[in-house]
């Protein structure tokens, strides 16, 4: 119905424009209805990192998007916490800087949701409590094993045996 | 309703049954490329109802079917099974009053899926309402697939007001 | 003309049987083409991970496809040195074992080729004879510094200011 | 036709004359996230004759003059210039005999694209072709941009069959 749908748009609008400088120390951000009817309208993102002008997305470089698409996503999340949420390598853009902002961010969310992420970053592998490897001793066939911090490191280092 | 348990047989790489515990708010996956940690989501998006082979990085629904590999044979079917922690009754409908909720999904080569919640034979749409509305469907924001981050904002604006539709 | 575009393709397919692995380490990739006559036929990439059948190229992972596509675009390079390459963040998706094999073969091509190479990856950044620094001190305005391997690490670090 | 000086001015956000000298074979670019990396890669493949403005993530062509930050005003120049080391005459054409070649653009907001090479004024299609059947026009295999690896393989048949056709 139309007054669910506006409600949720000016309440992802406000959580988006929270986190979006939470994520990037500064700047704004938000969303924009393309039509006057929101019914039917489209919905574009504006995003402005600290510093710059405000662009439209396409301008931004490859982390800033990535970035910006994971405030986006974690604005919805805030509205209407799912049972958990599973990221595949969404960190591999981001450099180190970033990619800690966006670990202390899931850490606070952790407090009502579960998350479950990929990733082949040292940063992020230090935020998981729960490290589950996945590895191919016997080839083309995965196995899981339970691993610490150190052991996951050696993972990404050994090569699928040829 | 907290992710527990996944357990997978048959399902791409996983041949063997496999059972990952997840009893923490923060699991990471970690691993060398190509063992099998994308196939994990996978599993996962397969469950909750997903029924576009393409979406799953396949030609046909039985591409999910281990295939065989250097030294194993194909096998017929697939199996994954979710469980999930539902102590605080927030499941939907009538599966509010159990504790625990097992949702699987089972596919052989020649034939049909089969949906099941706490080993109760059920419809495909018995598990999307289940999950309506959380977030949670087969390509809902709560699943990020490898590559897709940046273009969720890329995308067209008709595409981004479906996402804010499943969170109304 | 005809000969010329199937020799061509003779070439490429030979040298991406070669190069490809090399990169993964064992295995084995091809071309092939879609229709009877060349001149108007399509190109499609068969591509076998060491201890894996042979699978379209859609079922690989993230990290394979990566290095399925370097694996030829350097084919497409033996053939016809371009006087340089440019490459951005193609090493995101690869795991350590990964990255170390295409340095390697970076380097073996260096010596035709100059690379210039865009990356977040200290491995990556290892091999580099000479590492360009680009920073944003002034918010927005971007300015070139040389560095070395310890400030580039750290340049990763440093947030664009707030 | 080694690459030795890249000079860039006003060019999105190199606005200050800037120039970054490639003596080696293996030349590494680092940088925080947003700092203007990729934006080299945009002004080498806009001097090789790039033509659409959306392959450079702009709307139109004035968006690769520099637009303005915090607390700079917009300029109203954008000019890229690419020094090669042609000692061993390998360039085509009347270009051969030269130690040194230079190749520049120039755009200004309320005009036109202006290309040099040498400091002579010369078309566009001069400078295509220069650079013909070696890999480097503006779009071909020599220059993979962020996020376009993984892409190259998953082209349609019939697009990998251009890159087959400039290596040719
Ligand atoms: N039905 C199947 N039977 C056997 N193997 C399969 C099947 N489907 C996919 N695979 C294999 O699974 C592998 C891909 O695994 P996956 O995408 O999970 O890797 P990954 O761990 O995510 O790697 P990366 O770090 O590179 O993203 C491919 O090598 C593919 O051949
Ligand atoms: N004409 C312009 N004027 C001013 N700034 C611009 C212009 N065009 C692009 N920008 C800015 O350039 C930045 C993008 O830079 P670039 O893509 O080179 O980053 P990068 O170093 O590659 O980062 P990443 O590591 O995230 O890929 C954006 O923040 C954008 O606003
Ligand atoms: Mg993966
Ligand atoms: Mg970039």
């Amino acid at each position: 119905t139309r007054e669910q749908l506006q409600d949720t748009y000016n309440n992802v609008n406000r959580q988006f424009g929270i986190l979006f400088p939470q994520l990037f120390g500064g700047g704004e951000a938000r969303l924009i209805l393309t039509g006057e009817e929101i019914l039917d309208s489209g919905i574009q993102v504006m995003a402005q990192p600290p510093g710059k002008k405000n662009s439209t997305i396409h301008l931004l470089s490859g982390g800033e998007k990535a970035l910006t698409a994971i405030a986006l996503v974690f604005s919805l999340f805030q509205l209407n916490p799912a049972p958990f949420c599973m990221l595949d390598e969404v960190d591999a853009p981001l450099d180190d800087s970033n990619t800690e902002r966006f670990c202390e961010m899931v850490k606070r969310m952790s407090a009502q949701t579960q998350f479950l992420f990929i990733t082949h970053n040292k940063i992020t592998m230090e935020m998981a409590r729960q490290l589950v490897g996945v590895t191919m001793q016997e080839q083309g066939v995965s196995r899981v094993v339970e691993v610490d911090i150190e052991e996951a490191l050696r993972m990404s280092d050994e090569a699928v045996p040829a | 309703m907290r992710l527990t348990k996944l357990k997978l047989a048959g399902f791409k790489t996983f041949v063997d049954p496999t059972s990952i515990l997840t009893p923490g708010q923060l699991v990471g996956v970690v691993g060398p490329n190509g063992c099998g940690k994308s196939n994990v989501i996978d599993a996962v998006r397969w469950v909750l109802g997903e029924s576009k082979a393409t979406a799953l990085r396949g030609e046909s629904m039985q591409d999910v079917i281990f295939n065989g590999s250097g030294q194993r044979k194909p096998v017929g079917r697939a199996s994954v099974e979710l469980h999930f922690d539902n102590s605080q009754g927030r499941a939907s409908g009538q599966w509010s009053q159990y504790a625990e909720i097992a949702v699987k999904r089972v596919l052989d080569r020649d034939g049909e899926s089969s949906y099941y919640i706490n080993n109760l034979h059920v419809r495909r749409r018995d598990v999307i309402d289940l999950f309506m509305g959380t977030g949670l469907g087969p390509r809902a924001y709560a699943i990020i697939e490898q590559g897709m981050i940046s273009r969720i904002i890329e995308a067209k604006p008709e595409e981004l007001r479906f996402f804010l539709e499943e969170a109304a």
